[in-house]
């Protein structure tokens, strides 16, 4: 029975039958750690975020990685030629990976690529986007909800005068941006599920 | 299996990361 591995955070989809459970999954998070380190690093940046306390730090940090780097990768979905590159660099076609095993949630996240590369946004808008998904004070396990939310209200604010400065006629962009932060704990809870399912397995 | 950030090991990478930032400032 072969295994595969579909996320894209893999250097490849394909495990090496010959390895241990332990091996693979020891391998899998040499693979991620570093996109991980990124973004433990951006959200040091974010101004306020370090004020925080320590336990919320990781609080926000352990609920939506998953979400800031579904953002951050989203290019490495290529909608147009429907195929996924992998950490590795090379490209799995969607078909390809459905053979593999891949569900609903490789689907979904193309849906969500696909809507967000069209928005268009800018390096600096995507940043400061990818920083609203992160600070969100209804994450579990937050002991100072009101700090949080500050923070995020500061975030968002920011966000709508960017993006309200670049697209003057394009009043929506915000409202759309705001409504994928839904979609991607949508996203979130799929993966965990996923996880789950692989962990048993 | 309820907290999929720990199984992943992520809680630890995350602390590391954030743990080394504050060695650094102590620095």
């Amino acid at each position: 029975s072969r295994m595969f591995l579909v996320c894209p955070m893999n250097m490849s989809p394909r495990v090496d039958p010959q390895k241990s459970g332990h091996e693979v999954w020891e391998e899998f998070s040499r693979s991620f750690t570093p996109a991980v380190r990124e973004v433990v690093e951006f959200a040091k940046k974010i101004p306020g975020f370090r004020e925080l306390s320590q336990h919320d730090q990781v609080s926000l940090l352990k609920a939506g990685t998953f979400e800031v780097l579904v953002v951050r990768f989203a290019s490495l979905f290529d909608v147009t030629e429907r195929c996924v590159t992998f950490l590795g660099g090379n490209k799995y076609s969607v078909d390809a990976l459905r053979t593999m095993g891949s569900g609903d949630l490789l689907s979904s996240m193309f849906d969500f690529c696909e809507k967000l590369m069209n928005l268009g946004l800018s390096e600096e808008e995507m940043s400061l986007f990818t920083a609203v998904v992160l600070v969100s004070a209804d994450r579990s396990g937050i002991e100072n909800v009101n700090s949080v939310e500050a923070l995020q209200e500061t975030l968002i604010r920011a966000l709508r005068s960017l993006i309200t400065r670049n697209h003057p006629n394009e009043s929506a962009i915000f409202t759309k941006l705001l409504l994928k932060l839904p979609d991607l704990r949508s996203l979130n809870n799929m993966h965990s599920e996923q996880l789950l399912a692989f962990k048993v397995h | 299996f309820s907290d999929p950030a720990s199984n992943l090991g992520l809680e630890d990478i995350i602390r590391k990361a954030l743990m080394g930032n504050l060695e650094e400032r102590q620095e």
